[in-house]
């Protein structure tokens, strides 16, 4: 564990509890996109097969629970909550799922490390991950502004993408065969999705207004 | 081992 590694996944943790408690706290997901969510929620329940099977530490298996606790948590929110839901705005949040998971699907099997199920389940959630964020990205664009809550959570998420590169470079320095070109590339990827976002956000900040995200 | 030095990861 080293302190980019850490520091990562804190803001990743980060990004999901605040969510969850302004969700919770304010009854209301507005801006919110359904669909990046439930993507999340596989994301993590297709990478953490292995939580029962293999012990790596206390801190991983906690995180672990956490991150998928949370995930569904908030997914529950968005569609069951009586008072949550109605908050949602299906009508703007129409980025279509297949456009997504069918190709992450294809491409896990046939690039992944081992071709057996838990490393292709793997493989399909460190791709669907990479792309997860586009449904909120258009629903971004589509609304033509976010509140404090939207910034937030996707700037918390960029950092933790920009955390984990610098963990995986000093992990190639001080660690023997740490070489994993899925994940890097996944995660590269999906750093750069973020980048557009952040001229925008850091703009916005630098002029003390509102963010208005290009047509 | 090599296959899963990454596998600690989240």
């Amino acid at each position: 564990m080293n302190i980019f590694r850490l520091a990562g996944d804190m803001t990743h943790l980060a990004s999901v509890l605040v969510l969850l408690l302004k969700i919770h706290t304010i009854k209301s997901c507005a801006g919110i996109s359904l669909k990046t969510q439930e993507l999340y929620a596989i994301v993590f329940a297709t990478r953490y097969l292995d939580i029962f099977t293999d012990f790596i530490s206390l801190y991983n298996t906690i995180m672990k629970l956490i991150f998928l606790g949370s995930s569904f948590s908030i997914v529950w929110y968005i569609r069951q909550h009586k008072i949550v839901r109605r908050s949602y705005d299906k009508d703007q949040d129409t980025f279509r799922y297949v456009f997504i998971v069918l190709p992450c699907i294809f491409l896990a099997l046939i690039i992944n490390e081992k071709f057996t199920f838990k490393e292709v389940m793997w493989t399909f959630s460190l791709y669907l991950e990479a792309v997860a964020i586009l449904p909120q990205l258009v629903l971004l664009q589509r609304t033509r502004n976010i509140d404090n809550l939207t910034g937030q959570y996707v700037f918390l998420l960029g950092a933790y993408r920009a955390l984990y590169i610098l963990n995986w470079i000093y992990r190639y320095f001080t660690e023997p065969h740490y070489i994993h070109w899925i994940p890097w590339i996944a995660g590269i990827v999906q750093t750069l999705l973020y980048g557009d976002f952040f001229y925008y956000y850091f703009h916005s900040w630098k002029n003390n207004k509102k963010l208005q995200l290009p047509a | 081992e090599k296959q899963d030095s990454g596998k600690d990861e989240l």
